[in-house]
């Protein structure tokens, strides 16, 4: 089963087109491996993107870099992945 | 039984199976099994229909097309008891299936979600292999003959918005496709995604507006409204290219060009905080203001026959 230990979501707000565009250009970096929950589009939508662990440090940096406002939305995916389970394996016994 | 059933968590695929199963059991004069076709890895597509009598017009909801939705399939599953508690006891609800059959796909994708509990929580296409390519599943959201191949979708196999080798190549599309042809009497169709808290209507792959758009616009702006009376959820509403980005190969691109002019789709809430990872305790509330907006739009479709 794939695992997403420290996995972050950032949820990012572009102020103008010029950075909508930079991010769609990180969004085309595969090795990265983000996954984009909602896309870079227009300014007045806010993007959600999930950061793989190991491409955390230089994703923080592309947007440091280039002024990209961005705050973190989930700070480790797993967590909230184990949460869901433990819910639903506590229901799934108490129904038993 | 569905009194029993726990409404406030998600459940597996066998699990939302056997429920679909008891609430049939539970109300033999009104609810039915339709097994509209079978998934890549063959597992049954299985819609509930509502009815009260023969040869109605039909509404249509899925949930679930994206596997990583959770949430979407957990609504779906609360609007089938809804439905059953309400009958008989809401007016307009009584008044909408009296005249009008309910068809509901909870698990519209069940490979994807049994993939999302056992292998890959984040996983959001069909599970069919693409030849060629490493790559597994096809984008169910841009696999419809309706600017299929345009902008607003991939030809790359590895994307999460590869749009497949061609419209309706998905076993999972294209049962829904044979389904409403034969039923040939489909008004409302509301496919449910999450998530962004949006309610839009067509089109997505071009910018012309519908030729309905006026209507549809005034039927999302009732529905939004009533939506967040209930929690004050705030939606975004409004055509899909215009409200969020071009998208082609689209499931209610393709329904209102087959004429089913109520044709919607809503991204469900997240509040901002948790994306598709939306916790257990907010299935309920989720459910609960959707219903609503859904009542408004089945409500609209019943007293504007077309």
């Amino acid at each position: 089963k794939r695992t997403f230990e420290g996995d972050q979501v950032l949820q990012i707000t572009a102020k103008n087109e010029a950075q909508i565009s930079l991010l769609k250009e990180l969004s085309e970096q595969e090795h990265l491996g983000l996954d984009f929950w909602r896309e870079p589009i227009h300014q007045s939508l806010p993007v959600d993107v999930r950061v793989p662990f190991n491409s955390l440090q230089a994703v923080r940096a592309f947007l440091r870099y280039n002024k990209i406002h961005y705050n973190v939305m989930i700070k480790d995916v797993q967590d909230l992945m184990d949460a869901e389970q433990r819910q639903m394996v506590k229901y799934r016994t108490f129904a038993k | 039984s569905t009194d029993d059933f726990i409404y406030t968590t998600y459940h597996d695929l066998n699990t939302i199976n056997s429920f679909i199963d008891m609430i049939v059991a539970e109300n033999p004069n009104m609810v039915s099994k339709i097994v509209i076709g079978q998934s890549y890895e063959n597992r049954p597509l299985n819609v509930l229909k509502f009815s009260t009598g023969a040869s109605r017009p039909g509404i249509w909801i899925d949930t679930g097309i994206h596997s990583r939705e959770w949430v979407t399939l957990a609504s779906g599953i609360w609007f089938a008891k809804k439905i059953v508690t309400d009958y008989g006891r809401d007016p307009i609800l009584t008044d909408i299936l009296n005249n009008y059959d309910i068809f509901l796909e909870i698990a519209t994708n069940p490979d994807g979600y049994e993939y999302t509990h056992t292998r890959d929580r984040m996983w959001r296409k069909t599970r069919k292999p693409n030849p060629g390519s490493s790559c597994v599943g096809v984008d169910p959201n841009r696999n419809w003959d309706a600017g299929f191949g345009g902008a607003g979708s991939s030809s790359s196999p590895c994307s999460e918005t590869y749009r497949g080798p061609s419209a309706h190549s998905e076993s999972e599309v294209k049962a829904i496709v044979d389904f409403v042809k034969s039923h040939g009497n489909i008004k409302a169709f509301v496919s449910i995604h999450s998530y962004s808290q949006m309610l839009l209507y067509p089109y997505g792959y071009t910018s012309t507006p519908a030729k309905d758009q006026a209507e549809l616009h005034e039927v999302v702006t009732k529905a939004v409204s009533a939506l967040q009376s209930l929690y004050n959820t705030r939606y975004r509403y409004g055509s899909i290219i215009t409200t969020i980005y071009q998208a082609s190969g689209g499931t209610i691109d393709w329904t209102y060009n087959q004429g089913i002019k109520h044709s919607y789709t809503f991204e469900l809430r997240d509040t901002g905080f948790y994306g598709f990872l939306l916790p257990a305790e907010q299935i309920v509330p989720t459910a609960e203001e959707t219903w609503l907006a859904l009542m408004a739009i089945m409500e609209h479709t019943k007293n504007n026959p077309y």
